[in-house]
């Protein structure tokens, strides 16, 4: 494969879908999405509302950041709060039709990245994993 | 560049090394591991021993695995077990004369690798941001 092959190949080989993403909603309490991360083992996982659509995405550490007081782990906080107090919008998403040069150069520091369709529903993630077991067989041709 | 001067190239352009590596030791206790762990940013971390010898890795996800109760979270466990008790072993750790071929594919699976020099000594790690930082620059040469 040429290089300019490489970074013009369509990104739909690399998507897990959207039925196989764990995801939760921006009203759950972050005691359902903390439930959530440690279940499904994830770092961080995307906030998706009732219509499906990207809101965010939210991990481990921004629950723990946010229960974490200067005297005691508050953890009251985990019935009252939400998860969209506490979610980032800093989110790589990408297009279904852009090229595998966008999610490259977005995986440098991102650990996913979010594909959207180009009505702006939620089509799924491509994870670095996916990108570097490409890259290794490139190498390897 | 060529495909094969990729694979051979040397590891050490990629390291960060040691004195930049947040770490802790096997014999601190949960709650100090979950603070530096959530000072630093970082969803896992290296287990160094006192003589500076990698023993294994601890995250946030197995500290909270094992406070997380059937009934509430044991907090009271967070000063009672130590690092050594809850770390994995499953680390990817190569050599600093081993080629880059060797930490791209365990970069697949792994979201850093460890190196080490050939007397076992920590050199430090080479996370997968540094090894898509090169290749997304390999791509557009
Ligand atoms: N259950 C499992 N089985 C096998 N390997 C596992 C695993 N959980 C984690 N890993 C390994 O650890 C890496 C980091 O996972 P992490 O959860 O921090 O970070 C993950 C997570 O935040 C997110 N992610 C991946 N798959 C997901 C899914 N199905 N649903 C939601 N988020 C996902 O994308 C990030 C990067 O994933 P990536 O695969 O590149 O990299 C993964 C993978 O190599
Ligand atoms: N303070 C920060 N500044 C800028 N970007 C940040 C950051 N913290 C996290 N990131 C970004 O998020 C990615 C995942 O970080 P994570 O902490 O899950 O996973 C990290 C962490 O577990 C470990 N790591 C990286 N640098 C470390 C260090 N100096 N000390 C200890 N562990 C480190 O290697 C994994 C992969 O790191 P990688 O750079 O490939 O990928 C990082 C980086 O792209």
């Amino acid at each position: 494969e040429l290089k300019e092959d490489v970074l013009n190949r369509s990104i739909t080989t690399f998507l897990i879908s959207a039925d196989q993403v764990a995801h939760v909603q921006p009203d759950n309490n972050l005691e359902h999405a903390l439930l959530v991360l440690v279940k499904s083992g994830y770092t961080a996982i995307p906030v998706l509302d009732t219509n499906f659509k990207l809101q965010g995405l939210i991990s481990k550490a921004q629950i723990l950041d946010s229960i974490l007081g200067i005297e005691r782990i508050e953890h009251e906080k985990l019935g009252e709060w939400k998860v969209k107090e506490v979610m980032t919008d800093n989110i790589a998403c990408v297009n279904d039709d852009q090229p595998f040069e966008k999610v490259l150069s977005l995986s440098i520091n991102h650990p996913f990245v979010c594909v959207e369709n180009t009505q702006g529903a939620f089509l799924g993630i491509i994870p670095r994993s996916k990108i570097l077991a490409y890259i290794n067989g490139y190498f390897h041709e």
